[in-house]
């Protein structure tokens, strides 16, 4: 763990008893080689490294060493608080809207869980007593709408599945009509992966979101994501737009760095946790639990 | 000698940085960039050198030898969301390509449409798939498809999993069954045990790796989505720590996006 880390770091600078500049430097490489393990990505690390710099460098100067704290405490604790404070204090969930219905726009790589999610959150939703319409646009993975379609049915939700329609933007335009019409509160539009290098695809979901009005825009990232995490959320928040992101398979043994990285880059608080693939398996996101794992 | 020292250390920088945000990991980069800057340069620069020993990192890592057996039999497994059924489609396809005539087996009994899915790759390679009977636990499939491949002549068997984490200790044991019961049918099988890991994958990728070569017996891995701007780094270190070579490599969504891995394009590609 970080903590036992830094630990060996202090020990081994004598037994320094106070940070110190030469200290603290010390201590900083190993934070650095920490939360690249972590997966963080690694322009993301050197921003976050230089943030606990000038908060450990204040804590010198001011000569305010928290009562009770060896060195070594106080730098973990200066980790984390700086951690927990980039996650933001936001509650997560969904954005206040007064938009109806609220349309939720699932976006993402491939893979990443979106169409799960989608299923996820029409439970959560359902739970809440709120009525949610679901739409797969996923007109090329094979079977896609059909697995939609499953899930609707595990969670007891209606689809708009128009028989047929295989353009994306349709089906997306016509289920918002749909909702309308029939009174329902929310949409969720479930979206086919696609790589955000992917010109055309992108295109597409930027069409997708115009015809939908979304108050709701999810990032779906694999909580075990490397370094590429912050290029493709970085990529889909330019190009499209990003209000949250979700994190899933966490109940995975990744650090999960990742969330740090997209959390840096988009700048929009973590939503909710996939936490496995139940539909039951949705969290709303707790930052301290993500920063004790992303130190180990 | 002394001047070009301040410019190789500007230039190991960059090389750290380029490889990590490959995903190679810290200690694989640190023993890499090591061990190039010891070695002399007869006029090679840093980054060749560097390019030279991840190619000799995989050269060192041996293709399991075919064994004389049929039908054979191969496993695909990993975790969620990887690429599993697209690679049995894309591979199917390849492998009929080469003459040979695979039987597809829809072993995962549990993702929603799963089996759907795989039927649609199913008949755009022109292969045919069993599926399960009601009710039939993934083992159980394994077990027809093997019969049923026997009986027809069909070689080699795409056994196609559910995705599972490798922290799940009861989905890991149903991979340990379904190995069983194939190495019951056929001798040595599975004869491949191909984990199929996401370009995107972090660090815990080696992880999953030593996992799944623990309990599945994997001797290969299948390196997907390298057509986004993820570069699997991973693979490095599981080449290094775990020896395992990468067999296939996919490149997109379509049946023809799957090629077999060559380092030397592999190497290149990393410092694009
Ligand atoms: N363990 C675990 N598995 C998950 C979680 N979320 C999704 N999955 C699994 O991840 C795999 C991929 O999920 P999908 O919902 O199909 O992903 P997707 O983003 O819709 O995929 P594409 O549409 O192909 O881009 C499935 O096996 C899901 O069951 C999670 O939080 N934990
Ligand atoms: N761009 C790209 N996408 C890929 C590649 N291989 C698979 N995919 C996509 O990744 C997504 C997941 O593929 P699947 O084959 O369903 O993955 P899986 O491992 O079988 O998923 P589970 O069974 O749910 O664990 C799909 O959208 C595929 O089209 C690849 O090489 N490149
Ligand atoms: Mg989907
Ligand atoms: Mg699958």
């Amino acid at each position: 763990s970080l903590s036992t880390r830094l630990q060996d770091v202090f020990k081994t600078l004598r037994g320094e008893s106070r940070l110190t500049p030469e200290n603290i430097e010390a201590a900083l490489r190993e934070i650095r080689l920490a939360l690249l393990e972590a997966d963080v990505n690694f322009k993301v690390v050197k921003a976050f490294v230089d943030r606990v710099r000038d908060r450990a460098m204040d804590a010198v100067t001011n000569k305010d060493t928290l009562r009770g704290l060896g060195p070594s405490q106080e730098v973990v604790k200066i980790v984390r608080d700086e951690m927990v404070a980039l996650f933001g204090n936001a509650e997560g969930g969904l954005q206040a809207t007064t938009k109806r219905p609220r349309v939720i726009l699932m976006l993402g790589l491939q893979g990443a869980g979106k169409t799960t999610t989608s299923g996820k959150l029409a439970m959560w939703l359902k739970t809440q007593g709120k009525h949610p319409l679901l739409v797969s646009t996923d007109v090329k993975r094979p079977a896609a709408i059909q697995q939609l379609n499953v899930v609707a049915e595990k969670v007891g939700v209606r689809v708009h599945d128009p028989a047929g329609e295989m353009n994306p933007v349709t089906r997306a335009k016509g289920a918002v009509a749909e909702a309308t019409t029939l009174g329902f509160d929310v949409v969720i539009v479930d979206t086919a992966g696609r790589l955000h290098i992917d010109d055309e695809l992108m295109a597409e979901l930027v069409a997708i979101k115009n015809v939908t009005d979304p108050s709701d825009l999810l990032f779906v990232a694999d909580a075990m994501t490397g370094q590429d995490a912050i290029k493709s959320a970085g990529e889909f928040n330019a190009q499209v737009g990003v209000t949250g992101v979700v994190l899933t398979k966490m109940d995975g043994d990744a650090r999960g760095g990742a969330a740090l990285s997209v959390v840096s880059v988009v700048g929009v608080p973590i939503a909710f946790v996939g936490s496995g693939e139940r539909l039951e398996d949705l969290e709303p996101f707790h930052p301290e639990r993500v920063v004790s794992r992303v130190l180990g | 000698e002394r001047r070009t020292r301040p410019v190789d250390v500007e230039t190991v920088e960059a090389l750290e940085e380029l490889l990590i945000s490959a995903d190679i990991g810290v200690a694989a980069t640190t023993r890499i960039i090591a061990a190039v800057t010891k070695q002399s340069r007869n006029g090679a620069s840093l980054r060749d050198l560097v390019k030279q020993e991840i190619r000799a990192v995989f050269a060192a890592v041996d293709r399991p030898s075919t064994v004389a057996v049929h039908p054979q039999v191969t496993l695909i497994v990993g975790v969620n969301g990887t690429g599993k059924t697209t690679t049995v489609g894309k591979l199917a396809n390849l492998l009929k390509s080469q003459g040979k005539t695979p039987l597809i087996c829809a072993a995962d009994t549990f993702r929603a449409a799963a089996v759907e899915q795989l039927e649609i790759w199913a008949n755009r390679a022109g292969v045919d798939m069993v599926r399960a009977r009601e009710g039939a636990d993934p083992a159980a499939v394994v077990f027809d498809a093997i019969t049923s491949g026997k009986a027809k002549g069909r070689d080699p068997i795409l056994i196609d999993t559910a995705g599972r984490l490798h922290t799940r200790v009861n989905l890991m044991n149903e991979l340990d069954k379904i190995k069983r019961i194939a190495a019951r049918e056929v001798p040595g099988a599975p004869h491949d045990v191909l984990l199929v890991l996401d370009a995107t994958v972090g660090q815990n990728g080696v992880a999953q790796a030593r996992e799944f070569m623990s309990v599945a017996g994997v001797n290969g891995i299948v390196l997907t989505k390298l057509d986004g701007t993820a570069k699997g780094g991973v693979a490095v270190a599981i080449a290094h720590d775990l020896r395992l070579p990468i067999r296939y490599v996919g490149v997109g969504e379509g049946i023809n996006d799957l090629v077999p891995f060559s380092a030397d394009d592999y190497v290149d590609s990393l410092f694009e």
